[in-house]
């Protein structure tokens, strides 16, 4: 699920 | 965990991974042509170089003495106080790395996301060998000795190693990969309807390594501490409650480093 989040295109960027 | 841990937790995450991540793996592995599970390792080789020393303690986080319960502000510390050098700090800051140093298009960020991936993979096994969450005092089992049958051993590297190693003896062919199978067939079976909850956040947190902690304290008290005392030999009675826990982790690791 982490990578998965973390490289999804435009995934979220964290402020 | 020890190589066979870290090795069946990154190849269950491997077969998880999404196209894109995929991609992902395999732009920032080169070496090892995307392939994770060989490099989940490379963190425990490095930890007692002297140029990566400040990583050994990320490797776990220690917990009050017979308090079994995780806290992160009380507990993510190193041994000299320093806040957040701790095995769920380590994960949030390599899952900080990644993504602002990913998708960041203008590269800011000097993070070398080959290290952040692989430190990031390994912590998340980590987190998941309950004795990488327990007490100080014993160092996580580490100075409880205790006969694994006839050999004697520490309660930590039982955890590490010596289990996954008896049952790949006594039950699947000395193979990792046929134990590997058959998490992954518990995973489509007993386990299939807990995936989902393994694998969410119940905060709206990119990552929550803080209940994987709590869920490995609770496993190490009510499993690995217990019927364990310094001195204790370790048999089949032990060996055969304890490895359906360690099966679990071993997934829960693969589905959430995924």
């Amino acid at each position: 699920a982490t990578l998965n989040q973390i490289f999804t295109p435009y995934a979220s960027v964290s402020q | 965990w020890g190589k066979e841990g870290h090795y069946a937790t990154c190849k269950i995450a491997q077969s998880l991974l999404t196209e894109e991540a995929t991609k992902a793996v395999k732009e920032l592995l080169p070496e090892s042509e995307g392939n994770l599970s060989a490099v989940c390792s490379w963190p425990d080789e490095i930890k007692w170089m002297n140029k990566w020393r400040w990583t050994s303690e990320l490797h776990y986080v220690d917990t009050p003495d017979f308090r079994c319960n995780y806290d992160y502000d009380r507990d993510c510390h190193d041994s000299s106080g320093v806040k957040d050098r701790c095995v769920t700090g380590a994960i949030y800051n390599y899952t900080e790395q990644l993504v602002t140093g990913y998708n960041a298009s203008n590269s800011v960020t000097n993070y070398n996301l080959t290290e952040a991936l692989m430190f990031l993979s390994h912590y998340i096994g980590d987190v998941h060998q309950p004795l990488h969450v327990s007490f100080t005092t014993d160092e996580g089992g580490n100075t409880i000795t205790v006969r694994w049958y006839k050999r004697k051993t520490n309660l930590h590297h039982v955890w590490d190693s010596d289990i996954i190693e008896s049952a790949m003896k006594t039950f699947y062919d000395k193979d990792l990969n046929v134990m590997i199978s058959a998490i992954e067939k518990n995973m489509t079976t007993t386990w299939s309807n807990d995936i989902s909850s393994w694998a969410n956040c119940t905060s709206a947190e990119e990552v929550c390594p803080d209940p994987w902690a709590s869920e490995s304290i609770k496993c190490s008290c009510n499993y690995a501490y217990r019927n364990a005392t310094p001195g204790s030999t370790l048999g089949d009675e032990y060996f055969l409650s304890r490895l359906p826990v360690v099966e679990m982790r071993l997934a829960q690791g693969g589905v959430r480093l995924a």
